[in-house]
């Protein structure tokens, strides 16, 4: 998983 | 998710409803910067486009639904009742905080793709987009008690997010680097006003107590 595909925050 | 992050994001939720209070019941957008809520219309935008993309839970969805929606109402309220002949404090060129945000979203991306760099973008320009309001304030001089409330609120929501930064890095091993420095970054525009805060109302309610 990419940085990119883990903006999981608000 | 842990602690910080929870509190961050009611801190957030908290600090978005003071402000749809206080203008709402006062009727007047009086010492609230146009501006600064304008700008985070295009964060929230800009920085949630991956909802049609990317599910990541029920509780992400919904809070970036409320922020997208909430922040058009609030800009929407303030046009309401936004008296023209009132002299306006609303004076910063906020087109250089766009304008700034822009281009360190071309420099810090993780991908050079269009939904990438405004992701990017949201994040710088929500470092800086509180300045107008700050300024605002400083001009007005005195400030209604709900309207440091609320810049104390919004303030303290990203100022969580260092310590759910720490705490993943430890347990995730995860750390998002354009996160964390704009986050810092707009944790240090605030430190003038949380050290006036400080001083002003956590040490006046001290002293009112009997």
């Amino acid at each position: 998983e990419s940085e990119a595909d883990a903006h999981d925050e608000l | 998710m842990n602690i910080f992050r929870i509190l961050g994001d009611i801190s957030h939720l908290i600090s978005i409803l003071i402000l749809i209070h206080a203008v709402s019941t006062t009727k007047s957008a009086q010492g609230i910067s146009l501006k600064t809520q304008a700008a985070y219309v295009v964060v929230f935008v800009s920085r949630y486009l991956d909802l049609f993309f990317r599910y990541v839970s029920l509780y992400n969805t919904l809070m970036k639904l409320f922020f997208i929606v909430s922040s058009i109402y609030v800009v929407f309220l303030l046009n309401r009742y936004k008296k023209n002949s009132e002299k306006t404090n609303d004076i910063f060129p906020v087109w250089y905080l766009f304008g700034g945000a822009f281009v360190f979203a071309l420099i810090f991306n993780y991908e050079f793709s269009i939904v990438e760099i405004l992701w990017s973008f949201s994040l710088w320009l929500e470092s800086v987009a509180i300045i107008p309001q700050l300024v605002v304030l400083q001009r007005t001089g005195e400030a209604q008690l709900l309207t440091t409330h609320y810049i104390f609120a919004l303030g303290l929501y990203r100022a969580l997010y260092i310590p759910n930064w720490i705490y993943r890095y430890y347990t995730e091993g995860r750390m998002d680097k354009i996160a964390v420095i704009s986050g810092i970054l707009q944790t240090i525009v605030y430190s003038d006003f949380f050290y006036i805060y400080y001083k002003k109302v956590v040490k006046n309610l001290k002293f009112k107590l009997p």
